[in-house]
């Protein structure tokens, strides 16, 4: 589940940065 | 590397940094290599004079990272004229420190039995990147948000045509560690550390748009002087 989250964060990371 | 060849940093081809002329006859090409954590610096030297060569030793002037011999330059034989031999110099980074400009400038002296020679070259930084620069995923979004935004520095790289996943096998080659990768909007997105000899850590972020052969890298260092120095190391990496 923790690493669900991690993964999770690192979309919302990308979609920040894609999509400011 | 071919089949069988130990894997390593990428080198750089030898480039002359002493001219006989300016040397009394000695010439020295040299390049920097970093193989399994062991860094070396791979000279060439060829008696361009009309007399033998001996007694040959080096020093290296303080630099940014510490960089020093870490052995005598091992020239067992004399050099005849005409001659030219090739050394591997092993280099530690305990040496005395004080920041270059640039960054990577190393100032070396040279001396054989004619006389003492001075030089300066600069090395890679990717010479400095460890083997174990592979930064925990969690402590990478973190240390990610941490660093202000006035430390990011973006950089283009041009004319790069390698996919996402070509491109971060190659880096890795070199100790650039890809730690998570997203495709938003047909642009791969890939995160990636990088830690110095000195405990330094670099974060960064490539874009590859797919049909696009210019890349976005974007750099977020704590210690943001060594970021267009990192840009450098990824454009050799991927280039060569």
């Amino acid at each position: 589940e923790m690493d669900d989250g991690l993964e999770e964060a690192f979309s919302r990371l990308a979609e920040s940065r894609t999509n400011p | 590397g071919g089949v069988g060849m130990p894997t390593g940093s990428y080198v750089a081809p030898k480039t002359v940094w002493l001219a006989a002329m300016k040397a009394k006859g000695l010439e020295i090409s040299g390049t920097f290599a970093r193989r399994g954590g062991i860094i070396q610096m791979d000279l060439s030297l060829t008696n361009k004079a009309m007399s033998v060569m001996t007694d040959f030793a080096i020093q290296f002037n303080r630099n940014s990272f510490g960089l020093s011999p870490a052995g005598p330059l091992q020239v067992l034989t004399p050099l005849s004229p005409n001659q030219t031999i090739d050394v591997s110099l092993p280099l530690s980074m305990s040496g005395p420190i004080m920041k270059m400009e640039p960054l990577n400038n190393l100032q070396v002296a040279v001396k054989n039995n004619i006389d003492v020679f001075y030089f300066s070259c600069q090395y890679p930084l990717s010479l400095l990147f460890v083997e174990d620069g592979k930064m925990e995923r969690q402590v990478f979004l973190a240390t990610w948000k941490d660093i202000p935004n006035d430390n990011e520095a973006q950089f283009q790289i041009k004319d790069i045509h390698l996919n996402s996943d070509v491109a971060s096998n190659k880096l890795q080659g070199s100790n650039i560690f890809t730690i998570a990768k997203r495709t938003v909007e047909g642009q791969d997105m890939l995160y990636q550390s990088v830690k110095l000899t000195n405990g330094i850590w670099v974060l960064a972020e490539m874009r590859i748009q797919t049909g696009n052969p210019n890349h976005t890298l974007s750099i977020k260092c704590r210690a943001p002087e060594v970021s267009q120095f990192v840009f450098q190391c990824y454009e050799l990496v991927l280039k060569s």
